[in-house]
């Protein structure tokens, strides 16, 4: 069954989305199988792989979620081979209140993910940027939490919050929740910020700190306006060979490669 | 009493912190009397201007909203003149939940606020990057909105969900409400992208899109390290100049010129 990570930081505009997409499609290209779950409400993963936003009237993770809609309904197929999408929208953001009454609200992806991980080889997860009802239920549905990093102060200080957060849904709601690792991203060896940060990093958390260092090129921020992954848009932009490293990495680690 | 801006934008990463941070200070500098309120439970705001993450016992935002703690003993001096602080802090993760069966749960942050509108000219609020019940409450206890915009393309696809919720609020809960302006935030002018977009929101909004453009620059991104607005940290800096341009920007809106 379907190894499931989720992409989480609380702190916005880390490279999350960024991350789930173009990990994907390299986990695709690498001929696994890969599902795409984006429980972020603003459905940022579903433009940058050139879905419109709500465009047609395909049910998306909300129906599954809150009004339970089988989730094999939910899952579409992307233009690439081997990648899949469950897709959000806005009533996501609606969600976190009505998911609050209802019974095993944290459980509730992880109750929609059991019905198709037997199809899959990976399923990722994109988190909005919080810690509220939607990111706990990713957490509750990984094996694992993979956390970008963008190198500066403020994404470096959220850090403790979001250990912390794991460590209690790994003590009460998932006992299996591991770290996957930490993903330094926007790394600009220009300045002495991305320095100081990711050495602070790879001092306190060595082993768990990705060999690959994703570094700030705006080849990322311009691929969403075309809808494409960066393996589709530049394939000789340095980001499209640290993704493609990013899926080794995670495939040996799960015994995979 | 006081003009009341929230500071607003779901999409993460787009500069909300740097903007309350950076105009409250330009505001306080003109001679203003300036409360921040940090309504983020990541609580960067606080730590932008030195104040470790809840190293004292002071009252935050949290005991004001949700346990009726008075609002005068949440707010704090800083080390800035005329320029005050209320405090976030991590339990306002815990209050989306809280405040959903509370009534008239979308008022709490204006009743709090009501205490204190007049012993200030402004009070700037910072907002998480979500459109949940903390956000609702900011845009409810608002005069307006000032909603920074990063040149790239996600943040760009977020406006139009950020605008509908402006209006519904507006219609339902807050007829003042009005929009205080777009301000482009890390516009590199390097890169095609950043001229499209901004070239973009010039065409569809242009008179509500402030004069001053606010450039990519590390300084920005160096500050909150030193715990130090960027006219504390770097007098010299484009940025200074463009804070202190919006600041009388803003002024010239209200009449307080
Ligand atoms: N390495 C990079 N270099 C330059 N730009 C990048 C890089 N990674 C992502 N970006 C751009 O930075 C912005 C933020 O990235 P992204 O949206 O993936 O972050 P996020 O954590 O998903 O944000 P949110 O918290 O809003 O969900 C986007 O415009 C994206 O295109
Ligand atoms: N004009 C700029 N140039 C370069 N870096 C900037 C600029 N403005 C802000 N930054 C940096 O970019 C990062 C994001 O900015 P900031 O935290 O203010 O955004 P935010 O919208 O408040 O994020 P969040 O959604 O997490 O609350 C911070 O590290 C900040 O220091
Ligand atoms: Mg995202
Ligand atoms: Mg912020």
């Amino acid at each position: 069954a379907a190894k499931t990570i989720c992409v989480a930081n609380q702190k916005g505009g880390v490279g999350k989305t960024t991350t789930v997409i173009n990990l994907s499609t390299s986990l695709a290209l690498c001929g696994k199988k890969t599902l795409i779950v984006d429980i972020d409400p603003q459905g940022n993963a579903g433009s940058g792989l050139g879905h419109g936003q709500g465009a047609e009237d395909h049910p998306t993770i909300y129906d599954a979620l809150v009004e339970g809609k089988p989730m094999g309904s939910v899952v579409q197929k992307t233009p690439i081979a081997n990648l899949f999408l469950a897709c959000s929208n806005i009533d996501l953001t609606g969600a976190e209140i009505e998911l609050v009454s209802m019974p095993e609200r944290e459980f509730r992806l992880r109750k929609c993910l059991d019905q198709v991980r037997g199809d899959f080889d990976f399923i990722i997860i994109d988190c909005p940027p919080s810690l509220g009802l939607l990111t706990i239920n990713s957490l509750v549905a990984s094996d694992s939490v993979l956390i970008p990093l963008q190198c500066e102060y403020y994404a470096l200080e959220g850090l403790s919050q979001l250990l912390n957060t794991i460590k209690r849904v790994k003590a009460s709601l998932n006992p299996e929740l591991a770290l996957e690792g930490i993903l330094l991203t926007m790394y600009d060896k220009r300045n002495n910020l991305s320095r100081e940060v990711a050495e602070d990093i790879m001092k306190h958390f060595s082993t768990k700190v990705f060999k690959v260092v994703v570094p700030r090129t705006v080849r990322l921020a311009e691929c969403p306006s075309h809808g494409k992954p960066i393996y589709f848009y530049d394939k000789q932009s340095v980001a499209t060979q640290c993704y493609l490293d990013l899926a080794r990495q995670v495939l040996e680690r799960s015994g995979m490669a």
